[in-house]
């Protein structure tokens, strides 16, 4: 699965997933990515959260619009974002990971399984990093 | 507020052999999203420009690279959505298509519907005349490896993350 999401200068935002599904999954099965509230969800009111990982999880756990709701009680981007997917996993025991941009520019990345990809565009740098804990910074 | 763009690969047990190929193809992802953002300062058009990127290319699982069905076939699924007025555009069971972040993003601009899929998108897609890829592009020798070995093992154990080297699975 890969995704993306983004925040203009007015604070505009919006995400967007997209994936192959699971290997070996039957003809017909439907996953999270495509089901607003766990493969990804916005608005404008809060941010916007992109999600990958064990989509049947993903979806019981409705984990976008959880990381918003949660974002919406006060808490930042980050933790929001790590208490859900840490959530999810502590409930599911299974892995996801997720991105959360804040309207206001906040960054949230977390993930549970081994690694995740990601990287992020900001103020004339570029920030990346797959492995839990690693955050990398180049001047573009 | 200062302009941002955040990508994702894909999470899961990815392989050492891929770790140095999925970095580089988000920060090529970010990079032409943000971009896009800036010449536009559209959300919508920097999102649907990062993910095309990753859509094109094998290291990850989406459009070119997707993982496979039971049967070695690829159906694929997308979501786009815009803050502004919640509206949404989303995808499933989506054949020979190239970019199905985009058609995601049609679904959403041009049908009073959120959600298309099976035969219904097939009729949208023809009647938007939006070009078709073969298996031959959208299957890869790794995908077919990580069924085979998927199958092998029993069918556990369902995996979203491929390696770079045949037998490298997530």
């Amino acid at each position: 699965t890969v995704g993306s999401v983004a925040v203009d200068s007015s604070g505009h935002v919006g995400s967007g997933t997209s994936t192959g599904g699971i290997c070996g999954k039957y003809k017909g099965r439907i996953g999270d990515t495509p089901q607003l509230g766990s493969g990804g969800y916005s608005d404008d009111k809060v941010g916007a959260v992109s999600t990958t990982g064990y989509g049947e999880a993903i979806m019981r756990y409705n984990l976008a619009h959880r990381i918003l709701s949660k974002m919406d009680t006060g808490i930042n981007a980050q933790e929001a974002t790590k208490w859900a997917v840490e959530g999810m996993t502590e409930r599911i025991k299974k892995t996801a990971g997720a991105i959360t941009v804040s309207n206001s520019g906040e960054i949230g990345i977390s993930f549970t399984s081994k690694r995740m990809s990601w990287a992020y565009v900001k103020d004339g740098e570029i920030h990346f990093g797959i492995e839990q804990g690693q955050h990398e910074v180049e001047k573009l | 507020v200062s302009p941002v763009i955040l990508v994702h690969g894909g999470a899961g047990d990815i392989p050492d052999s891929a770790v140095q190929e999925k970095i580089d193809g988000v920060k090529q992802s970010a990079l032409v999203g943000y971009k896009v953002l800036c010449e536009t300062g559209l959300v919508l058009n920097a999102i649907e420009a990062s993910i095309n990127i990753m859509e094109d290319l094998e290291g990850f699982n989406a459009g070119r690279g997707s993982v496979l069905t039971l049967t070695g076939e690829v159906e694929m699924e997308a979501l786009i959505t815009e803050g502004k007025d919640l509206k949404a555009g989303a995808i499933t069971l989506a054949k020979n298509i190239r970019y199905p972040i985009s058609v995601a993003r049609k679904v959403m601009e041009k049908t009073p519907h959120t959600f298309l899929g099976g035969a219904g998108l097939e009729d949208f897609i023809k009647k938007e005349n939006i070009p078709r890829v073969g298996d031959d592009w959208l299957i890869t020798d790794r995908a077919k490896y990580a069924l085979e070995k998927f199958i092998e093992q029993g069918g556990r154990d369902a995996v979203t993350e491929i390696g770079k080297r045949p037998g490298d699975v997530g």
